[in-house]
């Protein structure tokens, strides 16, 4: 475990509990692409089927089951909670993110590094979470403004897999064995998909203003 | 020999 995997973890933690705070606080999840947690929670159900065969550490179980309980919570209280789902925009929020699954299904089943059930449902969740935030950044294009808060949940996002592109440099270099080209591109081409967000968000927070994305 | 590589990542 090295600084930089410890640091992405507690990144991706942040990020999700901010969302479940702000969605139980204000009982509101405007902002909030429902497609996108659906999709997070598909991503953490096919990636953590390890938790019951094998075990890594405790920190590994626990941080697993944190992810599978909030992202389920927060599709829950979007879907299911009476207040909450008030403020779910469905209009704005229509990105046909089957879309993606079906390719992400078809891309695991083309490369992947072993052919047995667990490991192309592991693939097909790294594909997966590669092209998740996309529901979530199209409605914030839709919606112009956003609110801080899901402003911070894409940032922490962002910040979390880039602080895994730096593990698995760190990694590479300290333990040779350790390669995993999937990973490592699917991470890529995640943290480039909110390149563009970052330049938007340091600008407003640098000048100080609203948060506005270009149509 | 080298173990097949668990993924220990999150």
């Amino acid at each position: 475990m090295n600084i930089f995997r410890l640091a992405g973890d507690m990144t991706h933690l942040a990020s999700v509990l901010v969302l479940l705070l702000k969605i139980h606080t204000i009982k509101s999840c405007a902002g909030v692409s429902l497609k996108t947690q659906e999709l997070y929670a598909l991503v953490f159900a096919t990636r953590y089927l390890d938790i019951f065969t094998d075990f890594i550490s405790v920190y590994n179980t626990v941080m697993k089951l944190i992810f599978l309980g909030s992202s389920f919570s927060i599709v829950w209280y979007i879907r299911r909670h009476k207040i909450v789902r008030r403020s779910y925009d469905k209009e704005q929020d229509t990105f046909r993110h089957y879309f993606l699954v079906l390719p992400c299904l078809l891309l695991a089943l083309l490369i992947h590094e072993k052919f047995t059930v667990k490991e192309l449902l592991w693939t097909f969740s790294i594909y997966l979470e590669a092209v998740a935030i996309l529901p979530q950044l199209v409605l914030l294009q839709r919606t112009r403004n956003i609110d801080n808060l899901t402003g911070q949940y894409v940032f922490l996002l962002g910040a979390y897999r880039s602080l895994y592109i730096l593990n698995w440099i760190y990694r590479y270099f300290t333990e040779r064995h350790f390669v995993h080209w999937i990973t490592w591109i699917a991470g890529l081409v995640q943290t480039l998909l909110y390149a563009d967000f970052f330049y938007y968000y340091f600008e407003s927070w640098k000048n100080n203003v609203k948060l506005q994305l270009p149509a | 020999k080298q173990q097949p590589q668990i993924h220990d990542e999150l």
